[in-house]
């Protein structure tokens, strides 16, 4: 292959990544063209919606996140990109029919708890590891 | 993609699909299978009756508040666990921070033999352990039980308090004991008992016809025998929110094994 010509190196700086960079935090991250990239979303499910508060004592309902949106060469709109997930990018902009794009999904879990009667009247507290969505990323 | 009165905007500003019955049925059945559980399950005595007063529910509120805010924090902080002298309100600790699964079970019954009985004294309290998770190995068990003043004319003296796993009842003979746990306090003491015991609940598990129970005694320094109810420990007839009760922590088995759905 032949050596690329040498590029100037941008110019370092220490400032942050802008938060709305960081994905499953901020709501509207949109890339430059206006898809939507790859961040974590909520879908709230009520246990009082399901008529279930006579059984469940806490909490009232559950944050089911999720992740969606694209993961689409370049990458740098969605910070938690792994390095596979850059390369399989660059692979599918070469082979778009063959190499899928890296997959949006989750980055970080943490667990949740449930505290319930069962039928006998125990009540049982129920902890859920790698459940919660935390944060979402391209794989 | 629902159309017409089967959309509405949810207050967060986005479009929100109404489940059909048959739906909402199959994400309730999704949810329990989360859960583990095979059915809805149906507290006998009604929702009102249950939750505000009685001991237990209100411990394992206590501990679901710590266990979400370690959550929350997501820390690993490493504290002892819950034994010896405590208040009603858990500490989030090593037994509970390492628990997948944490049940507290309420007394089913209970016998004394008290100051109208020959001595020795003692009080016992029975457990059912049926419901208990499959699939889950217990890491540690306490037995807690409420010490109100009692009617002791010497308040600083020492009361011993032990409690015995029942592990085999004769019809012509005392029954065979086996020594769980011990506790040393003044009589005049007020406040929650916590005995560890995990090696009953552990027995009890194996089979469930080791579960006949535990048996307390109190005793004087000089080694008199005290009925419990006099020392002031409370048991069934006492206020709902001092009542005795078990709790028990669970660890999932590192199984790979999953129930496929």
């Amino acid at each position: 292959a032949a050596k690329p010509p040498r590029r100037r190196q941008p110019k370092k700086t220490n400032d942050l990544p802008h938060p709305n960079k960081l994905p499953g935090i901020f709501d509207d991250v949109h890339a430059a063209d206006g898809r939507q990239v790859c961040r974590r979303h909520e879908l709230y499910v009520s246990f009082q919606d399901l008529g279930w508060l006579d059984w469940v004592i806490a909490p009232q309902g559950y944050s089911a996140y999720y992740c969606e949106g694209e993961c689409a060469f370049p990458l740098d709109s969605c910070m938690n990109a792994t390095n596979h997930a850059i390369l399989q990018s660059l692979v599918h902009l070469m082979k778009p029919e063959a190499v899928p794009k890296a997959c949006c999904a989750p980055t970080k879990l943490s667990a949740t708890s449930v505290l319930y009667y069962d039928s006998n009247n125990n009540v049982i507290l129920k902890k859920h590891r790698n459940m919660v969505v935390k944060s979402c990323g391209c794989h | 993609t629902g159309t017409g009165p089967r959309r509405r905007f949810h207050a967060a500003g986005f479009l929100q699909r109404r489940l059909s019955g048959g739906e909402r049925r199959e994400v309730q059945r999704e949810i329990l299978a989360v859960l583990g559980l095979p059915g809805r399950p149906r507290p006998r005595t009604p929702a009102a009756s249950r939750a505000p007063a009685a001991a237990a529910p209100l411990f394992m509120l206590e501990l679901y508040r710590a266990v979400a805010g370690e959550e929350e924090e997501e820390e690993e902080v490493s504290r002892p666990v819950l034994t010896g002298f405590s208040t009603q309100s858990p500490q989030p600790g090593s037994a509970v921070s390492r628990a997948d699964t944490v049940v507290s079970l309420v007394n089913m019954v209970e016998q004394d033999r008290d100051i109208f009985s020959p001595r020795p004294y003692w009080k016992e309290f029975r457990f059912d352990l049926t419901q208990v998770p499959a699939g889950e190995s217990v890491t540690a068990a306490e037995f807690r039980i409420y010490k109100a003043r009692g009617v002791t004319r010497h308040p600083n003296n020492t009361l011993h308090v032990s409690i015995y796993e029942i592990a085999a009842e004769h019809s012509n003979r005392e029954s065979d004991l086996f020594l769980l746990d011990v506790q040393d306090l003044r009589a005049g003491t007020e406040g929650w008992l916590v005995f560890d015991v995990t090696a009953a609940s552990n027995h009890w598990l194996v089979d469930r016809k080791y579960n006949l129970g535990l048996r307390l005694y109190v005793e004087t320094d000089d080694g008199h025998s005290i009925d419990p109810g006099s020392a002031g420990l409370l048991g069934r007839r006492g206020p709902r929110s001092k009542q005795p009760f078990m709790v028990t922590f669970f660890r999932a088995s590192p199984s790979p094994a999953r129930v496929s759905r």
